[in-house]
């Protein structure tokens, strides 16, 4: 398989002590078919090899005493780096109530993350509430009022009112309530739908969400970057989920819209549960995508 | 693509990266363009447009698997399966309007009994399209909910029974245990109907989709494929890779969120689509 051929491939070119432009080549030939098959867009993993390239036939490999160890190290440091440094965590606004609006494509794991991300803030002694913005999907509202009662979490929901409405109402109820957190679900929908990105740039306009998670199926493929990079021109997104990692999926999805949005993932879905959310952590991604 | 002047590796390397960023996946590309190489030089052909016909024929070739011939034989029992959030509850309500435009009495089974307000969901569904749902409350047994909703679909003659599952990561032997199960119980009980086992795939989805497919068969014998969401920017390669490596045929097609947004699949159509 390409994990167990790239580790090899890895492995020869550590002990070797003088590498020649057919080594180098070599390797990073299976490191571009190991990305690939983990679902890394093919652009980025072009410029990504490209990069390491370059580092791989400059001084700090020729000079090296053992330059396949030194080429194996760029190659991990470069997609650490892509990956993002460290955790990054979720903003608190200077003034109560801090906003998240949840936005993606169908079926990528809003509701459920909105309901998890509630807990998670309700564990560090926060006082969410969730906002039910999705009117169009049949039970869209009830899923996450379900989901609401089981975390003992206040729902916002306005009977025949569009999302934007919504949205602001919850922004008043909020701050009645006494709530320090917004949290609002949106529907799904297309990035080339034209109306419904309008949509979400008004929500957004009407309350000033200090964070705009894109909620990311792990499993997605190449079009990842389409779809990311959308999101991101219409809404200046500041953070990425990526859900239903548990899965074998390689995720490299996730490398790829990180590199073409600069956008740090914050949290992952790790199952169906509402306890399934975790701080995500780049190095761990890194080396599941590299196998 | 750009103008070839001659067929030459630039060109063959183009039409790799076509494949590839259409999530066809770097085994059943590479099976591919093999093969088209092999044409072009039995052919002796020497236009590069050519080349690209070629590619698209071998294609379409690959995608025109037998489709079950249950799909147009009622009394039938159609279970739908498929991992989480890839639109499996949406396109039994898309089957449901597709069979009562033919004439067909429909039944609904929500036999996903695990996830919030999915009974509620389908109800809704129902409701709109004016189709019969079989439910039970939150928490029960889904091949208890098989049984009931196969029971009234035999005894009240029902044309064409739907049945929802809970979405589940085919990583999770327990889940797939329990769809074992639940197909057990439609096995056990069809009386005389055909039964069909459709997998849903996303679209969007990348190499992952093919594991789906490949556990989801060996789990429960997929007998075809709905692959949803094609009205997004994801050209659903993936099935290239499922119809090659597992020989499973698609069946529909899901191209948006209204209950009139399923086709039956077109192999030239989509192989087209996969170059625009
Ligand atoms: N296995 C797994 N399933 C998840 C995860 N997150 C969400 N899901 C499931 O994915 C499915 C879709 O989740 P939803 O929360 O309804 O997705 P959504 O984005 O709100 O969907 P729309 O509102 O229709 O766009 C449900 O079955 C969830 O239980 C995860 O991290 N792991
Ligand atoms: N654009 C588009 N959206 C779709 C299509 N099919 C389903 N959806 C949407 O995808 C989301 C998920 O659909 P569901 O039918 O709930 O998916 P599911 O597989 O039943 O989800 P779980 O039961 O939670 O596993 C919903 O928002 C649907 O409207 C399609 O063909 N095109
Ligand atoms: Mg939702
Ligand atoms: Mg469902």
């Amino acid at each position: 398989n390409l994990a167990g051929r790239l580790q090899e491939t890895l492995r020869k070119l550590r002990g070797k002590g003088k590498l020649t432009e057919i080594d180098v080549d070599e390797a990073l030939r299976e490191v571009k078919l190991a990305l690939l098959e983990a679902d890394v867009n093919f652009r980025v993993v072009r410029s990504f090899i490209n990069r390491v390239r370059e580092r791989a036939i400059g001084k700090e490999v020729t000079s090296s005493l053992t330059p396949g160890q030194m080429v194996v190290k760029i190659v991990h440091q470069e997609l650490t780096a892509l990956m993002g440094a460290k955790e990054e965590k979720i903003r608190v606004a200077p003034q109560p109530p801090t906003v998240v609006l949840l936005v993606g494509l169908q079926g990528s794991g809003k509701t459920t993350t909105t309901a998890k991300l509630g807990r998670y803030l309700k564990m560090q002694g926060r006082r969410p509430m969730l906002a039910a913005a999705d009117i169009y999907r049949p039970a869209a509202v009830r899923q996450l009022q379900i989901l609401g009662e089981k975390l003992e979490l206040p729902v916002y929901f306005s009977e025949g009112k569009d999302p934007v409405a919504i949205a602001r109402e919850a922004v008043a109820a909020v701050k009645k309530q006494n709530c320090d957190y917004l949290l609002v679900d949106t529907a799904g929908r297309l990035h080339v739908n034209e109306e419904l990105m309008e949509e979400l740039r008004a929500i957004k306009e009407a309350v000033r969400p200090e964070e705009i998670l894109l909620v990311v199926d792990a499993m997605t493929g190449q079009d990842a970057v389409n779809v990311a990079r959308s999101f991101h021109e219409k809404l200046a997104l500041t953070g990425l989920v990526l859900t239903k990692l548990e899965s074998d999926t390689r995720g490299g999805a996730a490398l790829s819209i990180r590199e073409v949005t600069g956008c740090p993932i914050k949290l992952v879905g790790t199952g169906e549960k509402l306890e399934d959310l975790e701080v995500f952590y780049p190095d761990r991604l890194a080396s599941r995508i590299l196998g | 693509l750009s103008l070839h002047s001659r067929i030459s590796p630039e060109l063959y390397d183009e039409l790799e990266e076509i494949l590839i960023t259409t999530d066809v996946g770097l085994e059943t590309s590479g099976r591919v363009l093999e093969e088209l190489k092999a044409r072009v030089k039995e052919s002796r052909e020497e236009r590069p447009e050519m080349v690209r016909e070629f590619l698209k024929e071998i294609l379409v070739d690959l995608l025109s698997l037998p489709v079950p011939p249950a799909i147009d034989r009622p009394p039938l029992a159609i279970l739908v399966v498929g991992v989480n959030g890839v639109g499996k509850t949406t396109s039994i309500a898309k089957l449901a309007a597709y069979y009562k435009a033919k004439g067909c009495s429909c039944l609904l089974v929500a036999a996903d009994t695990f996830r919030a307000a999915a009974g509620e969901q389908l109800a809704a569904w129902g409701e709109r399209l004016g189709v019969e749902i079989v439910r039970s409350r939150e928490g029960s047994d889904p091949g208890a909910v098989v049984f009931d909703g196969l029971a009234a679909a035999n005894a009240r003659r029902i044309d064409v029974v739907i049945i929802d599952t809970a979405g589940r990561l085919h990583t999770k032997a327990n889940l797939m245990a329990e769809l074992e199960k639940v197909y057990r119980v439609c096995t056990r009980n069809l009386g005389d109907r055909n039964l069909l086992t459709l997998l849903v795939l996303d679209a969007g989805t990348g190499q992952n989709g093919l594991n789906q497919a490949r556990v989801f068969q060996e789990t429960v014998g997929v007998d075809g494929i709905i692959l949803a969401k094609l009205d997004g920017t994801a050209r659903g390669g993936i099935v290239l890779a499922v119809a090659d490596q597992l020989r499973l045929p698609v069946v529909w097609v899901g191209t948006g969120e209204q209950p009139d947004d399923l086709r039956l699949f077109d192999a030239r159509e989509f192989v087209t689509a996969l170059f625009d």
